[in-house]
């Protein structure tokens, strides 16, 4: 089973 | 105020056919430097950016940054009202909460202008580091647009393999699998028929086939297409805009649970 990773995990919120 | 004239105005119309499935509501950032736009998918998972520097532009008027948020949807009704030949010019005036988009035929023999109501968006602005990626694919992007295409009728995700004997881009679902390699031929004699690897590391990945299709709307922005991938990092698949800039999306993997 493959879980969907958000885009905030990698890049910072300004 | 602001004051953009684009002469190949189909690039715009291009972009937002590539963007508007994606995203429904986004500010266009406005600065001497050019015109942009960053935004994230409803689900945050895909994010899209755009460049178009203001040196592309035959005229560009920027007097102070101005951020116009705009349903995608409603700028692309707009364009749809420009032909593929018209010369486009984006006006606004400092702190107005509408745009004008203007239309000219080549031959100055039709103008029309469409006004358009801004939107007050807030939207979560990302940084994202410069990165120094494992593989990076150069491809023909109407091959990564048929590929993605093909695979989805197989499965819902796909793996992208890069090692030094190719790019390999693997699905399975009910009905069962399919692999599909390419492989780096780059003596071909058009370089937008190449594809050519960069690789440092070898790197596979797992994304979700419906986001890889809706980035290959970017296709007819350029002939070939760029896939940047390291294993902690989301894939960057960016479309070059010619002599303008670029239309990027950077996709989150898929994890095994």
């Amino acid at each position: 089973i493959f879980i969907q990773v958000y885009l905030a995990i990698y890049f910072l919120i300004l | 105020m602001l004051e953009l004239r684009l002469v190949q105005g189909s690039l715009l119309k291009k972009v937002l056919e590539a963007i508007k499935d994606l995203v429904t509501d986004a500010n266009f950032d406005c600065s001497t430097s050019g015109f942009s736009l960053q935004a994230m998918d409803s689900s945050h998972v895909a994010l899209v950016a755009l460049l178009l520097r203001s040196d592309g532009f035959e005229h560009f008027r920027c007097d102070r940054s101005l951020s116009m948020g705009m349903n995608l949807n409603h700028v692309s009704k707009l364009l749809k009202c420009a032909s593929n030949d018209d010369i486009i010019t984006i006006k606004a005036d400092d702190d107005a909460d509408t745009v004008t988009f203007m239309f000219e035929s080549p031959r100055q023999d039709k103008i029309a202008d469409f006004e358009m109501k801004l939107m007050d968006i807030k939207s979560e602005h990302l940084g994202i580091p410069e990165a120094e990626y494992q593989s990076i694919v150069k491809m023909p992007s109407q091959e990564f647009a048929r590929i993605c295409k093909d695979l989805s009728s197989i499965g819902d995700t796909v793996v992208i393999s890069v090692t030094k004997e190719g790019v390999k881009f693997s699905t399975r679902g009910d009905i069962g699998s399919a692999n599909i390699v390419c492989r780096q031929n780059s003596t071909v004699d058009k370089p937008e028929e190449a594809t050519t690897i960069q690789m440092k590391e070898p790197v596979s990945l797992t994304f979700a086939l419906r986001y890889m299709n809706s980035f290959t709307k970017a296709t007819p922005l350029s002939s070939s297409v760029s896939i940047s991938m390291s294993s902690d990092l989301p894939v960057v698949v960016e479309y070059k805009i010619a002599e303008m800039g670029y239309l990027r999306y950077y996709l989150a993997p898929k994890i095994e649970d």
